[in-house]
């Protein structure tokens, strides 16, 4: 609703044990192409504990109404085997009900790089207590997610918000037309950047190739996001135009060993850019998925 | 990219506090070694193929 391209996807629970629920999210044609995942965000309703059942807690165990719900990403492989990433993790407390917010970026980000659209998002929501040990309070037994059994309306079923931005209007724009001049008004795009290391007063003698380099640089600048969107995620900088992939840069150097000179390779990481991105100071760099 | 930039990033792979310096006469007779001038293909190869994930 505060974003320019929100999607909002409605899951269901395929199963639900006594404190594990998998949540299952159809998300095909949910991502518009060419568009960039700002966050994704579950909400889950915590259904309020009845007055009685609290009343027993009370009694029986005083010492924590606290619970760890905790949402991890699941995957099924084509062999039928199972693996999970933890994506967030909370303490929720047994006297609130209501909706509760659960960043799931990085799961929705571990299954676009499936790249398999037609698959489902996973989602394993697990219930524990809020820690181990004897005097560990039983509150965990007393958070409900609804609605394990529909309410009939759809009306506190678990939500996933997508909220993306169009690459288009706030994307880079790929390498920089060698024709037009640079400008304040440029979009975002990589520009041919030749880096003469002959020329270069220290480099004389010992650094022998590459005689020069073309290292590229990002250059212009990058839309802004709509204001209700920084509203909503202060956290998140303005949209900069930003080296995304790099490249190293090898060379061979001549260093002096026993009074003689002899020549030795050595790589400089992240000196060439191959892409130029716009992206926020503190989004998240999306890990990369393991295969 | 700065001179500094590529500078420090050299004299750090090398764990050197500052930059060699060399006479001319010094590598006047100097001939790179095939297997080294072989290691420094390979690498340019890669780096081409290879690419990390920035910021």
């Amino acid at each position: 609703r505060f974003s320019q391209n929100f999607r909002e996807v409605a899951g269901r629970f395929l199963v639900s044990q006594a404190s594990t629920h998998l949540l299952v999210f159809i998300m095909e044609q949910r991502l518009p192409p060419n568009s960039e995942l700002v966050q994704a965000v579950l909400r889950l309703f915590q259904e309020p504990v009845p007055q009685a059942a609290l009343r027993r807690h009370e009694r029986l165990s005083p010492r924590s109404d606290w619970a760890r719900v905790t949402v991890e990403w699941l995957q099924v492989r084509k062999d039928g085997s199972n693996r999970t990433a933890l994506i967030d993790s909370r303490l929720v407390s047994i006297r609130e009900s209501g909706w509760k917010a659960f960043d799931v970026t990085e799961a929705v980000n571990f299954w676009q790089q499936l790249s398999r659209p037609q698959e489902p998002l996973l989602l394993q929501v697990s219930v524990q207590r809020e820690h181990l040990g004897p005097l560990a309070s039983s509150a965990h037994k007393l958070v409900r997610l609804a609605s394990q059994e529909p309410l009939g309306n759809g009306q506190g079923e678990p939500q996933l918000e997508l909220h993306t931005l169009n690459l288009r209007d706030f994307g880079a724009q790929g390498n920089c037309d060698a024709e037009a001049p640079v400008t304040q008004g440029t979009r975002c795009c990589r520009q041919e950047m030749y880096i003469d290391l002959q020329g270069m007063k220290w480099a004389e003698n010992w650094v022998l190739e590459p005689p020069g380099f073309l290292a590229y640089e990002c250059v212009g600048t990058c839309q802004q996001p709509p204001e209700a969107l920084t509203f909503k995620w202060p956290f998140l900088g303005p949209r900069q135009c930003i080296a995304s992939e790099t490249t190293s840069l090898p060379m061979i150097v001549s260093i002096k060993e026993g009074g003689r000179p002899r020549p030795q390779v050595v790589s400089l990481p992240n000196m060439r850019v191959q892409k130029c991105s716009c992206a926020s100071d503190g989004a998240l760099v999306p890990r990369k998925l393991e295969p | 990219m700065t001179e500094e930039q590529i500078l420090g990033s050299l004299l750090q792979q090398l764990h050197l506090g500052e930059a060699p310096v060399l006479d001319k006469s010094d590598v006047e007779e100097l001939v790179t070694p095939a297997h080294v001038r072989a290691q420094y293909v390979a690498l340019l190869k890669r780096s081409h193929e290879v690419r990390s994930r920035g910021k």
